[in-house]
């Protein structure tokens, strides 16, 4: 009995199965969860299907706590999930959104890690894959995506933190992700993935200076979104593309989601901006998690405005 | 094994002011084990930017002493990280 699941608080890994098989079990007409793969250390990657639609619909995938030790992540994910299930049929606009489109929930990405940083290592980043080689252990998820793979220094060291792995999609959380989004390609009209900490909306390219085609249209959208995000406590959030914003990198699932042609795609770089880093309080997850709720859902309303 | 523990670790928040002193950070970073927060390698350490790292109790003087050497403006934000990993759970059990 893993113990009981509160949004309010920061969840281990067996309360958030729990939590999954709740949620399908309380909304079995909007709620469902699909298994898209397992981890090395052989945990299930599960991915939350909500909305009344069949998988034909527009869609938006979303996932959290690619880096294990960004906890607020998969808290946010927990939180979109609740929010989504419990305000259909009261929330016109949530209503609407999931009468018209699904959304595809991974509230934790990287399993193993996140595993690690409950039981082991608070500040553990990476998954927990054994290196070839090495006696250093885990790969960097966010580096590993066949986006420019491995094009940046420093990536290619196993025992550095943004390890690359040894080859694009050689990590089975990479994979069950790919696979799962290439299968669902023609519906998926946004990619969101969700971090932690800087305060920042995000779209692509990391691996190139250039912008992508789209970029006036997804400046808008990063603006509005930070817009309706700052509008709940007045939280200051910038935006732009990866490689303007913070720096280049290679191999991130954003600059891969945006290459397959998911023209919508956005990382936030949730609270806070340096104070605790990745220490947020649990006091300030359901401030944070409203705010962002705003953002996403103004992403969402624009997807199913505009989007073909 | 037991968890790793960060008892009087610290982090600390850069503020560079030009390509030399970044150089002086990764130069740190190649001698001492610095967990990059923001940005998350040394590699992207650049001139005009703010960084966060985390460094033992055992390196901080070193590094402290480095910076102060080369007139690098800093902030401690994190004087003992065991004491926030604790500090995260504060909303008690309902």
């Amino acid at each position: 009995i893993p113990g009981r699941h509160t949004y309010a608080k920061y969840n281990t890994w067996d309360k958030i199965v729990a939590w999954t098989e709740k949620m399908v079990h309380k909304h079995p007409e909007m709620v469902s969860r699909i298994k898209i793969g397992t981890t090395i250390e052989d945990n299930p990657l599960y991915v939350l299907k909500i909305g009344t639609g069949d998988e034909r619909r527009k869609a938006i995938f979303m996932d959290c706590g690619i880096h294990a030790r960004e906890w607020i992540s998969p808290a946010f994910c927990q939180w979109f999930v609740y929010q989504a299930a419990k305000s259909y049929g009261k929330n016109k606009i949530m209503t609407k959104l999931l009468d018209r489109m699904n959304f595809y929930v991974l509230p934790v990405f990287n399993v193993d890690g996140y595993i690690w940083t409950w039981k082991q290592n608070r500040m553990w980043r990476k998954n927990r894959s054994r290196n070839l080689n090495s006696k250093c252990i885990g790969t960097d998820l966010n580096r590993n995506f066949n986006a420019s793979w491995n094009s940046f220094p420093d990536t290619n060291k196993p025992c550095g933190e943004t390890y690359a792995g040894p080859a694009p999609e050689s990590e089975k959380e990479t994979r069950a992700v790919t696979d799962f989004i290439r299968k669902h390609r023609k519906s998926l009209e946004a990619y969101i993935t969700i971090h932690s900490y800087s305060q920042m909306v995000l779209f692509p390219y990391g691996y190139t200076a250039k912008l992508p085609p789209d970029q006036e249209e997804l400046t808008k959208v990063a603006k509005v979104s930070t817009d309706a995000l700052s509008s709940r406590y007045e939280t200051r959030y910038i935006y732009g593309s990866i490689a303007s914003t913070i720096y280049r990198t290679s191999g991130s699932s954003l600059d891969w989601a945006y290459n397959l042609g998911i023209k919508h795609t956005f990382a936030f770089e949730l609270r806070d901006k340096g104070r605790f880093g990745f220490l947020l309080p649990e006091s300030q997850i359901k401030s944070t998690c409203k705010e962002t709720m705003l953002a996403v859902k103004y992403i969402a309303k624009y997807i199913l405005r505009h989007a073909s | 094994v037991p968890p790793v523990r960060f008892d009087r670790e610290k982090v600390l928040h850069v503020n560079l002011q030009d390509e030399k002193q970044a150089n002086v950070l990764k130069g740190l970073a190649d001698t001492h084990e610095l967990d990059f927060w923001y940005p998350d390698a040394p590699h992207h350490v650049a001139g005009n930017m703010t960084v966060d790292f985390r460094v033992s109790e055992k390196e901080f003087q070193s590094v402290q002493l480095a910076l102060d050497q080369h007139e690098m403006r800093y902030e401690i934000l994190i004087h003992d990280l065991q004491e926030v990993i604790e500090k995260q759970f504060d909303v008690k059990e309902d």
